[in-house]
């Protein structure tokens, strides 16, 4: 039997799913019930793929992109490679509500959430510097480079363009590390 | 990553997303969760559906978009997951992703693409009958 109100998420993140529902009944709007479900998510640290602390890049830093949409206007707000700011879901909204814009990214969007009153901090724990330093002693693997010299599939960088073009090899799969 | 659907009582639809994405990507990298119809999208005129895997491959579908649009067409939510995964595995047969979709009418449904270590799909859903965060699994 299908029912209104509704909150569905991805993966099993209850508490973000209970922030939403909560969100809506305090007589938020759809809108601040998803925002306050996947800030919780950022906070929680969800599964080590929201938030700070987590997927650091080939240079050990984390950054962030996330996203709302208004279905009634269709409005969007969006940020993407967002540095230093934690709450990037309220970066998104305030991209939305605060600009004509719909998608801000890299160092410019951590400028923009600043001016608008967030909070610029570190995003790395020592997780994520674990996770960097693990991947450095694995010679820098799994690896996303191709067709770079030295080989990526073995070598860390700097990488430069290889002579040839080849087909990619299969990636290994960890559900644990998905957008 | 986080993708999310919201639908109030009188149908008005919000989705979003959030994520540190992809573990040791090039710096610069940014994939689907905050490209609309990608990492999720919504339409009150037919309801909301976010996806989750491997943004890089993904977003080249918009697969949230597709959902929607399925449901607008009267497609119901499982079946429009269904098929927004089935026009990615057409070129990627193995690539990792789920996607969830839900309706105006307080419907929902999700599915996954089989790969080896992903054969089941978990979202959690929270309706006035649940009463709670409800865990619910599809197998892909």
């Amino acid at each position: 039997q299908a029912t209104l109100p509704l909150v569905i998420n991805t993966w099993p993140f209850e508490h973000a799913t209970a922030a939403a529902w909560s969100a809506l009944q305090a007589g938020g709007s759809v809108l601040d019930a998803v925002e306050k479900g996947c800030a919780r998510c950022e906070a929680d640290q969800c599964d080590g793929s929201v938030g700070f602390g987590g997927s650091p890049d080939e240079r050990g830093e984390t950054t962030l992109d996330a996203m709302i949409m208004n279905g009634n206007t269709m409005e969007v707000g969006a940020v993407g490679d967002l540095r230093r700011i934690k709450n990037a879901i309220g970066v998104a909204r305030a991209v939305m509500e605060r600009t004509d814009h719909t998608l801000l990214v890299g160092e410019s969007a951590s400028v923009f959430a600043e001016n608008m009153g967030f909070t610029a901090e570190d995003l790395t724990t020592n997780k994520s510097i674990s996770i960097f330093t693990q991947w450095l002693k694995d010679n820098c693997q799994p690896n996303y480079r191709k067709n770079v010299s030295p080989d990526p599939s073995q070598y860390c960088g700097p990488y430069k363009p290889g002579a040839t073009l080849r087909q990619r090899r299969k990636r290994q799969i960890d559900i644990h590390a998905h957008d | 990553t986080i993708g999310m659907i919201v639908i109030g009582k009188d149908g008005q639809v919000a989705a979003g997303t959030s994520t540190n994405g992809a573990n040791h990507k090039v710096p610069g990298r940014v994939g689907d969760s905050p490209i609309a119809g990608a990492g999720s999208y919504a339409d009150s005129t037919a309801g909301g559906a976010a996806a989750t895997g491997d943004g890089d491959v993904m977003m080249r579908f918009l697969p949230s978009y597709l959902a929607v649009e399925l449901m607008k067409t009267g497609t119901d939510p499982s079946t429009a997951c269904k098929t927004s995964i089935s026009r990615i595995k057409i070129h990627y047969p193995g690539f990792f992703g789920a996607v969830i979709c839900a309706n105006t009418t307080g419907h929902y449904g999700a599915a996954c693409n089989k790969v080896p270590g992903f054969s089941k799909f978990t979202f959690v859903v929270y309706n006035s009958q649940s009463n709670s965060p409800l865990l619910q699994s599809v197998d892909c």
